[in-house]
């Protein structure tokens, strides 16, 4: 398993997941994306670092790894869409929306954005026929009322490039 | 081979 000289995948999200970011780091969460893209196992070493992070009980950290998992589905491609597309993966999320699982430890906050990120993926990914299992399941389960209200249109638009910093 | 046997111990979490 070769890293990439330099920042390491899990450097990338440390940083973008640090507690101690007062806003959410679009340098460290593009700079992640990009080294998924750069590595031969990217899309299947990141979901295990994100997953980790999302069970965070911190509630920024989790919330940050949240958007970085959103960032990614949308500037990583197939390979990392299919990643995301395994029980593997979707079992921790749903770990966390559970209270069976994480779920009553676990903001609402943090459980929305779960549950927002699901749904919009049935609707932009219908091939990824694993995630819509999940999230049907998660409503018959009654963990998902209704369908939240995510602007299809917008799902898997990529995210805005890092902004330049002042000089 | 190796990606058949991924999917077939690829299972939704027990609820």
């Amino acid at each position: 398993m070769a890293e990439a000289e330099g920042e390491s995948l899990e450097s990338w999200l440390n940083k973008a997941t640090n507690p101690s970011n007062r806003q959410e780091d679009w340098e460290y969460i593009i700079g992640f994306c990009d080294q998924i893209n750069k590595e031969l196992e990217g899309p299947q070493i990141s979901v295990r670092l994100l997953a980790h992070k999302i069970q965070s009980p911190q509630e920024w950290e989790a919330v940050q790894a949240l958007t970085v998992l959103e960032a990614c589905m949308k500037n990583c491609g197939r390979r990392f869409h299919n990643e995301v597309g395994k029980f593997r993966f979707l079992n921790e999320l749903i770990k966390v929306v559970s209270p069976k699982y994480l779920g009553d430890r676990v903001s609402e906050k943090v459980k929305t954005k779960i549950i927002e990120l699901l749904y919009s993926w049935t609707v932009a990914l219908p091939e990824e026929s694993k995630i819509k299992d999940a999230y049907h399941m998660l409503k018959r389960q009654g963990i998902v009322q209704s369908d939240p209200p995510v602007p299809a249109d917008r799902t898997l638009i990529p995210s805005p490039p890092p902004r330049p910093k002042n000089p | 081979l190796g990606e058949e046997s991924e999917e077939r111990d690829d299972h939704l979490l027990p609820m």
